[in-house]
């Protein structure tokens, strides 16, 4: 293996990444899907994180162009330069650039599309070409990789690690840290008193609470709530979300962030998804919602957006008439503002900033205030 | 001289200058010494192109590494620019 000359690679562990156009050889799916692919290839085996941003700078952004791109490296039409790629760095360091005047396939009839990413990826992260032939860091293409078996050669191993070193846990640790470990600086800590929340939902008897790319799981089996990165479930799924609640009749989770919700069924994303938050009844004044829950009883789902809310009726699948009504009005002592609700145990919990408030409504009053994260059993 | 008959252009000496230059550092300013072929900077770069690659190191453009240079491949240099 080899590294860029002046060993350039990045100083933190977790990347963002961003798809910033398509080639029409394939569907946005199956992009998605192969960069989602090619990314997992490296972090398997280097403490190195991604999570995808579909708007501004990304670390390492990822496009298709053709002949002059605007880097000094025009391509060469069909044939002969695929792709490149540039190493660890701000602008335009770290990104990927495909030739679309390739034909990109999901199998090999063409050019594979992932087996092209993972090798600009290795690029990215800092790895320079292979004189290996059997290395993924080889710069000829392959066209007879097994992409069904497709593995990282030791060589491709030993490159990546040299500048990362391991993945932090080997797969037989437990996935929930038997001991708080602190958290590396960017990763937001359970125990911070300050910690507030995006989304809060329930899913199938677990409680999952959403903060920037990360979320942490609260399951009935285990004391000590796990930590996931949102891609690691839901891949598609931006980060720092704005509301989540569960269907129960649906068996789906809603997600929404900014004007767009995705309905997924455990971890998958349901088709047909984004939609626009406006087909489930908003006036076009609503340019997000803040928080939102299922009240599982008497199906309907309570939507908050600033200081007002809406309720939605499962069963007609529409938005009740009477909506918009205050916050305050009907349920006070909370807010002003909402992150995050929840309804549990017959009660609604409101999560705002790192204070919640357990609301009883039936007697339509706030009965406790706790800590944010006093779910998480710090 | 030789009579200086129009030099065929030779198509694989173009790819393999063009090859060498993006990838192995092969400088702009050679294109003339690569016509000649006879160029011991060339032979050196071809030489450390075969053995990059894993062919047989001749020196010369024999048809394995012509095949080799017409594959599909990564745009990014094999040695440091």
């Amino acid at each position: 293996f080899a590294t860029f000359p002046g060993l350039p690679k990045w100083r933190k562990t977790h990347l963002t990444y961003r798809i910033v156009n398509y080639t029409l050889d394939l569907s946005r799916d199956a992009v998605d899907a192969a960069i989602e692919k090619a990314l997992k290839v490296w972090e398997e085996v280097t403490p190195l994180t991604f999570s995808r941003i579909y708007e501004g700078e990304a670390d390492i952004m990822i496009s298709f162009a053709v002949r002059e791109h605007g880097d000094f490296a025009p391509f060469d039409g069909p044939g002969a330069t695929v792709a490149h790629a540039y190493a660890p760095g701000p602008g335009i360091y770290g990104d990927v650039h495909f030739d679309d005047d390739e034909q990109w396939t999901e199998d090999t009839s063409g050019t594979n599309l992932f087996l092209s990413a993972a090798h600009e990826l290795g690029h990215s992260l800092g790895l320079f070409h292979s004189d290996n032939p059997e290395a993924l860091m080889y710069p000829v293409y392959n066209p007879r990789t097994d992409l069904a078996r497709f593995r990282l050669s030791q060589d491709d191993v030993n490159g990546i690690q040299s500048l990362y070193g391991p993945p932090p846990a080997s797969p037989d640790e437990p996935m929930v840290p038997t001991k708080f470990i602190p958290p590396a600086p960017q990763m937001p800590s359970l125990c911070d008193p300050a910690l507030s929340f995006d989304a809060v939902s329930t899913l199938r008897g677990e409680i999952l609470f959403f903060k920037d790319s990360y979320f942490w799981r609260k399951t009935p089996w285990n004391h000590k709530p796990e930590f996931h990165l949102i891609s690691t479930f839901w891949p598609a799924l931006p980060s720092e979300l704005d509301a989540a609640c569960e269907s129960y009749s649906k068996d789906m989770v809603f997600i929404f962030k900014g004007n767009k919700f995705w309905a997924t069924r455990g971890n998958e994303i349901q088709a047909g998804y984004p939609r626009g938050i406006h087909t489930l009844g908003f006036p076009p004044t609503v340019r997000k919602i803040d928080a939102a829950l299922s009240d599982k009883e008497k199906k309907k789902t309570y939507f908050f957006a600033e200081d007002k809310y809406w309720r939605y009726d499962e069963n007609r699948q529409s938005m009740e008439k009477g909506f918009p009504r205050l916050i305050a009005d009907d349920f006070p002592g909370v807010g002003p503002k909402v992150d995050a609700a929840l309804q549990a145990f017959g009660f609604f919990y409101f999560f705002s900033g790192s204070s919640q408030f357990q609301f009883d409504p039936n007697a339509k009053k706030v009965t406790h205030i706790l800590r944010s994260n006093n779910w998480l059993k710090c | 001289y030789p009579l200086a008959g129009a030099v065929k252009k030779d198509s694989n000496m173009d790819l393999v200058q063009q090859y060498l230059e993006k990838y192995y550092n092969l400088a702009n300013g050679m294109k003339q010494l690569v016509r000649r072929k006879d160029s011991i900077t060339v032979g050196k770069k071809i030489k450390e192109m075969q053995k990059f690659l894993g062919l047989e190191v001749t020196g010369n453009l024999d048809s394995n590494t012509l095949e080799v240079i017409r594959k599909p491949r990564c745009g990014v240099p094999d040695v440091g620019h």
